[in-house]
């Protein structure tokens, strides 16, 4: 059986509305506390951006050093040739050799691509490039290739959920002004205040973020 | 696959980093100690599926991997202990400086690597941490669009009293309250008979379970 008169309904959905208006308020909050934690992250990200570029910066320089040593090396490296050039075609097989062995072991298929591959790196080698430890330069190179695309996976995940964050914030923020009017008076006015600029707080348009 | 993020930034923040971290994990964890002693390190039985499918990667994409077995024969040792000093003194300083600058360029790239590791460390915790206010919170994200009506955002449509229960009929019978919340449909809640509707908690337990209703609904 109904219990209560139709106009009583209204009082009812008057003070849930009461209710809800707080856990929104609260809500709002709690968005308003991603979106600080996400700008201090961004701040964070700025100054871990700035210290990369200086590393990076440092070691292009040591590379472009060691790759002039290298250069520099490789030609004064003809007074030692005829030493090095016979010990080179006795190490060439045995390198092959040893390097086959180990693939066969561990790896389930490719040996006749890779024994191919070794010959034909190891007719353009010089020995040179194991008298200067060519490959350190090699995994130099290598890993400044896999740290970019790692950086660059790493910086499209950190504007995906800066984006992310930056929706669910401006969305929240739709819900100022003529629904919430007491939004517009403290306490809530305060925290609205310190991220909506004024003007915007009249015409209250929510400001779309640029797809990256 | 990183697009269908655009369109639902609820499925998660912390999905964006963790496979990535999973990955590097696993890069770092398998890579790099494969080649610093690869035969003694092939030899033994601790050798793992990760690191021979590295290596054996690593072989395939660059034969210059191989380069660094040369320690296993006696031939190329011997070129690197080549002296090329005696007859040009240069070369022997020429061939420290490359050294250190080769070292140099070796520090900063672990530097850089820590770095990466440092920040994807960081992140991982701030998206765990964006998550779990976002299933708070990010319910509030979706009202955006909504108009408040004159009563608010929850309208109660009806109050009635359910059928009291046989097995105690002294019990009070609970009360069933539709109502509507938002944009939702209407929804059917029950509030205990002992409270009665012109209690002020009877609205607080229903506004409270309409709510929770709400953000199930609507936060992944």
């Amino acid at each position: 059986q109904g219990l209560v008169p139709p106009n009583e309904l209204k009082q009812l959905s008057a003070a849930g509305s009461k209710y809800i208006d707080a856990e929104v308020e609260n809500a709002i909050n709690g968005v308003k506390q991603m979106k600080t934690l996400m700008d201090k992250t961004s701040k964070e990200h700025q100054a871990m951006l700035h210290t990369l570029e200086e590393t990076k910066k440092k070691k292009e320089e040591a590379v472009k050093l060691a790759l002039e040593k290298e250069k520099q090396l490789a030609e004064k490296q003809e007074v030692c040739n005829e030493t090095m050039l016979s010990l080179w075609e006795e190490c060439k097989p045995c390198l092959k050799h040893t390097c086959m062995r180990v693939y066969s072991k561990m790896c389930h298929s490719g040996s006749g691509l890779v024994g191919r591959q070794l010959e034909e790196f190891l007719n353009r080698s010089s020995p040179f490039s194991i008298w200067v430890n060519g490959e350190r330069i090699d995994d130099l190179l290598d890993r400044e290739q896999r740290q970019e695309r790692r950086f660059e996976d790493l910086e499209e995940r950190f504007g995906l959920m800066e984006d992310g964050v930056e929706d669910i914030f401006q969305d929240s923020t739709q819900l100022y002004g003529p629904t919430f009017p007491f939004f517009r008076t403290p306490p809530f006015g305060g925290f609205r205040e310190a991220f909506v600029p004024p003007v915007q707080r009249v015409h209250l348009v929510p400001r779309r973020r640029l797809s990256r | 696959e990183l697009h269908p993020f655009f369109q639902h930034p609820m499925h998660g923040f912390h999905r964006l980093f963790q496979p990535l971290f999973e990955m590097t994990q696993h890069m770092l964890d398998g890579g790099h100690g494969a080649w610093e002693h690869p035969l003694g390190g092939f030899a033994t039985e601790s050798r793992n599926f990760s690191t021979d499918r590295m290596v054996c990667r690593e072989i395939r994409r660059n034969s210059a991997g191989c380069l660094r077995m040369r320690d296993e024969c006696e031939k190329c040792r011997e070129i690197l202990a080549v002296d090329c000093s005696q007859t040009d003194p240069v070369q022997s300083q020429l061939r420290e400086q490359f050294e250190d600058a080769l070292r140099l360029a070796e520090r900063f790239t672990r530097r850089y690597d820590d770095l990466l590791s440092a920040f994807q460390a960081e992140m991982l915790n701030t998206s765990s941490l964006l998550d779990q206010l976002n299933r708070q919170f990010g319910w509030v994200s979706r009202l955006g669009n909504l108009t408040q009506g004159n009563d608010g955002f929850l309208q109660v449509t009806t109050v009635f009293s359910k059928t009291p229960n046989l097995e105690d009929p002294s019990a009070p019978a609970d009360t069933q309250v539709t109502v509507q919340l938002f944009d939702s449909e209407p929804l059917s809640l029950t509030v205990p008979g002992d409270i009665s509707w012109d209690d002020p908690r009877f609205m607080e337990i229903v506004a409270e379970q309409a709510l929770q209703h709400y953000k199930q609904n609507n936060t992944i």
